[in-house]
């Protein structure tokens, strides 16, 4: 097999932006911006898996966080640690060696390549969840240079996972 | 065409990762 080609961050980050907006949530998700307060991340997660996902979860992140950094890091904090338990005790996989996102940099900066690699986290989240089918046949309707970045961030993915 | 055979190879390339993916068994044991 060949070895994955490496991921261009912030390419990553505007293709896994197209894909964040086909979930339809409730929250904004069409910028950079919008999501670096993480209601519209933690409401993905909610529809890829509901059951661990649960309502009392969500409540814990803070809507309308404004322009404050401090409440926009607490949140990605709880989504971060959310997405790596539900690897860990629903997928059965742990994620190594996989540089996890500076969730500083996104709140205070609004920094893509970061965002970018939070996304692939909850991509990872999608294409493994019972539903996957679902997500995966979506990600097959995108246009295909999306669907490349796509391909490309998920095999950077499965090359640090281990059961 | 070359670049019409690129973009049917890079079609194929895609629709098997895909594909194989949805075939893959996942979930934690149990």
């Amino acid at each position: 097999m060949s070895a994955p080609e490496t991921v261009d961050r912030v390419e990553l980050c505007e293709s896994l932006l197209t894909w964040i907006q086909t979930f339809g949530v409730e929250a904004a998700c069409s910028t950079v911006d919008e999501l670096t307060g993480g209601l519209a991340m933690a409401q993905v997660l909610q529809k890829i898996d509901v059951v661990y996902f649960t309502d009392a979860w969500i409540s814990r992140i803070k809507a309308d966080v404004g322009d404050n950094w401090r409440l926009k890091i607490s949140n990605l904090k709880k989504i971060l640690k959310g997405i790596l338990d539900y690897n860990h005790e629903i997928l059965g996989q742990q994620i190594n060696d996989f540089t996890l996102p500076d969730v500083g940099l996104i709140a205070e900066h609004s920094d893509a390549a970061e965002l970018g690699r939070m996304l692939q986290l909850i991509l990872g989240c999608a294409v493994n969840c019972e539903q996957k089918q679902e997500y995966i046949q979506t990600i097959m309707m995108m246009e295909e240079s999306v669907q490349h970045v796509v391909m490309t961030a998920i095999q950077e993915l499965m090359s640090k996972e281990t059961p | 065409d070359p670049n019409m055979k690129g973009a049917a190879a890079n079609e194929g390339v895609l629709a098997n990762f895909f594909n194989s993916l949805l075939s893959k068994k996942t979930g934690a044991p149990g």
